[in-house]
């Protein structure tokens, strides 16, 4: 464990808890991605299926179970509950996203690093979870304007993968582990934020509300 | 450089 991780596992944690308090608070999920948020679950189902073959850990389970939780959670009220559903965009969420799931099981099938069920599942939830955000990132440009909250949201989202990426590097060089798979997917992953990046950082320094052009 | 593969990421 160092820093970089600590901080990334924080952050990812943080962007659902907003992500919750703004569904919570406002019983509005505008602005919001369901497909995102499908693939999201389809993400954690397919990684953490190692919950029943793995030893427990103080650290990682109670991560895995809360992703589990919310993501559902999140999709939940997207699709039912009474006055959330009715604030989703749906004719702006226009993103084929079942366009991206065989692209990434074809590679699991190929790219993983060992060919056994929960292997390829763990590295197609890695190349799914690397684009799961482009359905969020097309509904954000339809969106003349942001809210907070989701912009926070999505800022933070893409944060905690580039903390990864730090922590990557540090276990390389501190820990001499190498690993091709999430490396090259966490680097898609947060690449495919860097427009995004641009103009929240731009709208926070000049004080101005979020939009994407 | 062989890939290690430890899963103790999330």
């Amino acid at each position: 464990m160092n820093a970089f991780r600590l901080l990334a596992d924080l952050t990812h944690l943080l962007s659902i808890i907003i992500l919750l308090v703004k569904i919570r608070t406002t019983k509005s999920c505008a602005g919001i991605s369901l497909k995102t948020q499908d693939l999201y679950v389809l993400v954690f189902i397919s990684r953490y299926l190692d919950l029943f073959t793995r030893p427990l850990s103080l650290y990682n389970t109670p991560f895995k179970l809360v992703f589990l939780a919310t993501s559902i959670t999140i999709v939940y009220y997207m699709r039912y509950h009474k006055v959330v559903k009715q604030t989703y965009n749906k004719d702006s969420d226009t993103f084929k996203h079942y366009f991206l799931i065989l692209p990434c099981a074809v590679l699991a099938f190929f790219i993983n690093p060992k060919f056994t069920f929960i292997e390829v599942l763990w590295s197609f939830s890695i190349y799914l979870e690397a684009v799961a955000i482009l359905p969020q990132l097309v509904l954000l440009q339809s969106s003349s304007n942001i809210d907070n909250l989701t912009g926070n949201y999505v800022f933070m989202l893409g944060a905690y993968r580039a903390l990864y990426l730090l922590n990557w590097i540090y276990r390389f060089f501190a820990e001499d582990v190498v690993r091709w798979i999430p490396w090259i997917a966490g680097l898609v992953q947060t690449a495919l934020y860097a427009d995004f990046f641009y103009y929240y950082i731009k709208s926070w320094r000049n004080n101005e509300r979020l939009k994407l052009p | 450089v062989p890939s290690k593969h430890v899963k103790d990421e999330l």
